[in-house]
């Protein structure tokens, strides 16, 4: 099963058409894996992107070297995904007995 | 069907359970039709609510058509009970289904779905196979034969929005196309997806406004009122393209293209905090507040035949 460990979802917020053009090269490199939840369209709407942990620095890197605004909006994926599953389990369990 | 437990998410399996359990309580007012197999042999089926005659104007709602978005499959649930609970106690629903049928399609990428139970919480396309690719899967929502291929979709297998190698590849688009087009009456079509609390109407492939944007508009607008009037949820609405982004080969602009007049896509909560993970406490309150919004769009289909 894929783990999300230190996978973090940002929400990227491009101030104009410059900087949309320059998440969208972010969107084309596949080494990392980032998976785009909500994709890069026109200045002011949000971008909300899942970064794989070993590509977090890098991206956040590239992101502050050009001016680029960002928040963290999902600390840990993986954490989210535990509780959803403690969660469905729990109730299951519940339901059984 | 009273104690099935509403508020939290299920597999696949306890879906498709809930449905034969709410046919076997409700024999006369509901159906379950298998209209395919998915692309790894699981049925595809669509839950029928009908109450007499043959072949009537119909609503279709489908839920799920991407795997992750785990919130529409269980608001589907939820609608499906809710509809058996109302029919006969609600005055507008049970007028809508003395005139009209209403088709439900909970889980619309089954095996998307079950991957992301099983393998890959994350995933969203189906899980068809690529010929010269090692990427696997095509956005279904990406897939339907309007504007297909234009640019608002991928034409790289390993993106996200890979609108596959022709449109109505997927079987699990083709099955619903060749449902829509064997019943020849469906009156609104109405897919729900999630996330970002949007309420859309054609067109999603060009900035051309549809023919019939201005009623569209109107009675979006009245439904994201109903919708926002229970707990404050604030939508926002319009046409795919000005109100998210281009999106070629969508569902809407397809069966908007088949004279399905009322066709909506709508995205439910959240607007971004959890997204795709949204806790399973907000399940039932987000279900409850679409109701009400599916219910004004199934009303006016109802008052406005064509």
């Amino acid at each position: 099963k894929e783990n999300f460990a230190g996978h973090q979802v940002l929400r990227i917020s491009a101030a104009d058409e410059a900087q949309v053009q320059k998440v969208k090269e972010l969107e084309d490199l596949e080494h990392l894996q980032l998976d785009f939840w909500r994709g890069p369209t026109h200045p002011g709407a949000p971008i909300d992107v899942r970064v794989p942990f070993p590509s977090l620095q890098a991206v956040k890197i590239f992101l502050e070297a050009h001016g680029i605004g960002y928040t963290t909006m999902i600390e840990d994926v993986q954490a989210l995904l535990d509780e959803e599953q403690e969660q469905m389990f729990a109730l299951r369990a519940w339901a059984r007995s | 069907s009273d104690t099935f437990n509403y508020a939290t998410y299920h597999t696949l399996e306890e879906i498709y359970g809930f449905l034969d359990l709410l046919v076997a309580e409700h024999p006369q007012l509901v159906s379950k039709l298998q209209i395919g197999s998915s692309y790894e042999g699981r049925p595809i089926y669509v839950l029928k609510f009908s109450t007499g005659g043959s072949n009537r104007p119909a609503i279709w709602i489908d839920t799920g058509i991407h795997s992750r978005e785990w919130v529409t499959q269980a608001s589907g649930v939820w609608f499906a009970k809710k509809i058996t609970q109302d029919y006969g106690q609600d005055p507008t629903l049970t007028a809508i289904l003395d005139s009209l049928d209403i088709f439900l399609e909970i889980v619309t990428n089954p095996d998307g779905f079950a991957f992301t139970h099983s393998k890959n919480r994350m995933w969203r396309k189906t899980r068809s196979l690529t010929e010269g690719s090692s990427c696997v899967g095509v956005d279904p929502n990406r897939n339907w034969d309007a504007g297909f291929g234009l640019p608002g979709a991928s034409s790289n297998p390993c993106s996200e929005t890979y609108h596959g190698k022709f449109a109505n590849s997927e079987v699990e688009v083709k099955s619903i196309v060749d449902f829509v087009k064997n019943h020849g009456n469906i009156k609104a079509f109405i897919s729900i997806h999630s996330y970002s609390q949007l309420l859309m109407y054609p067109y999603g492939y060009t900035e051309e406004a549809a023919p019939d944007r201005d009623e569209l508009d109107q009675v979006a607008k009245s439904a994201v009122t109903a919708l926002t009037s229970l707990y404050g949820t604030k939508f926002e609405y319009g046409s795919i393209i000005k109100t998210i982004y281009q999106a070629s080969g969508t569902t809407v602009d397809w069966t908007y293209s088949q004279g399905i007049k009322y066709s909506f896509t709508f995205e439910l909560r959240d607007t971004g905090r959890y997204g795709f993970l949204l806790p399973a406490s907000q399940i039932v309150p987000t279900a409850q507040e679409t109701w009400l919004a599916l219910r004004i769009i199934m009303e006016h289909t109802l008052n406005h035949p064509y």
